[in-house]
């Protein structure tokens, strides 16, 4: 079979006036070190699943991209984080949800959908699973960003603005795309 | 967030995906992301997907095993179920995202209908390939 890889970091708004050219740069060395990295492990016989997994925790392990190191803030200023995984051969499926001190959750989605007879876990139950599994758990502060931390008083200065005529549903519906995709 | 999918020489595909969520989210939220059939998919027989956007309309639309079901039952290409689901489904309500999806002959496919998109890929046919839309 011919082997193939293709790989996404994210949607969401470029503000032009912040992605000057070296950050550009950056970010496509980045794309590209995840995609070599996936494809590299293809080339070597292995899996699609190792693939996937391999060019992910690549993505997961930089400030760039909304997923591990780079996540977004909640409200309450942390972070929480979520993955899933699917075997097309098998159907077998993996997810964890809500994780708060998992560095690479598309690791643990893959250990759930191996190691446990759940598909989905989420919040402290799926941490006390990592945990169980040998998984260490790290501090929510690991995934602080300022980039990320500026957007989040952003989101809440219009979110107030707009809560002064409007309940939370409302206002947060008025909330931009940026703030809705990451 | 972000994903992948690929098709490795046993002819299986696979696909991921993993998120920080949505900027400023309470009440325990989650998006579509770990909800397998919303954001991510996989099944040798159709094709496999990982999705990127606005959670809340990928879980509703059930997007990822959308696409694969036209796929299946449908008999269409990966390029024209992802089109069909992405520009005509969820465009016309409000959607916003994309989709990356592989078949099981290697093709790959990657519609969206938001801009800040970022997409890589590389087959054994073709050079690495990286995009910023």
């Amino acid at each position: 079979s011919p082997i193939a890889i293709a790989i996404h970091g994210g949607a969401g708004v470029i503000k032009k006036s912040r992605f000057t050219p070296e950050k550009e740069k950056a970010y496509r060395a980045k794309l590209t070190e995840a995609i070599n990295t996936g494809y590299a492990v293809l080339n070597r016989g292995g899996t699609s699943l190792d693939a996937i997994t391999a060019a992910i925790n690549v993505l997961e392990n930089s400030p760039f991209f909304n997923a591990g190191k780079g996540s977004v803030y909640t409200h309450d200023e942390t972070h929480e984080l979520d993955a899933s995984i699917m075997d097309g051969k098998t159907r077998q499926a993996g997810a964890v949800a809500g994780v708060k001190r998992i560095e690479n959750p598309i690791n643990l989605a893959r250990l759930v959908m191996e190691e446990s007879v759940h598909v989905m876990l989420s919040g402290e139950g799926a941490e006390q699973f990592a945990h169980n599994k040998g998984v260490p758990l790290i501090d929510n502060k690991h995934f602080d960003t300022d980039s990320r931390y500026q957007s989040l008083l952003r989101a809440k200065k219009k979110m107030k603005e707009e809560q002064a005529t409007k309940d939370y549903q409302a206002a947060h519906k008025t909330l931009s795309t940026e703030y809705k995709v990451g | 967030t972000v994903g992948a999918v690929a098709l490795d020489q046993y002819g299986n595909i696979a696909a991921g995906t993993s998120t920080g969520g949505m900027t400023n989210k309470r009440f325990g939220r989650i998006g579509d992301a770990p909800v397998i059939g919303a954001g991510t998919f996989a099944e040798n027989e159709s094709c496999a997907v990982s999705a990127t956007g606005h959670g809340e309309y990928f879980i509703r639309y059930n997007v990822a095993a959308d696409i694969c079901a036209r796929v299946k039952y449908q008999g269409k290409s990966i390029h024209q179920a992802g089109d069909e689901v992405i520009n005509s489904v969820l465009k016309p309500v409000g959607g916003t995202g994309g989709v990356i999806i592989i078949d099981q002959q290697g093709n790959i496919a990657m519609p969206f209908n938001t801009q800040g998109m970022y997409r890589a890929s590389k087959t054994a046919d073709d050079e690495t390939y990286v995009a910023i839309f």
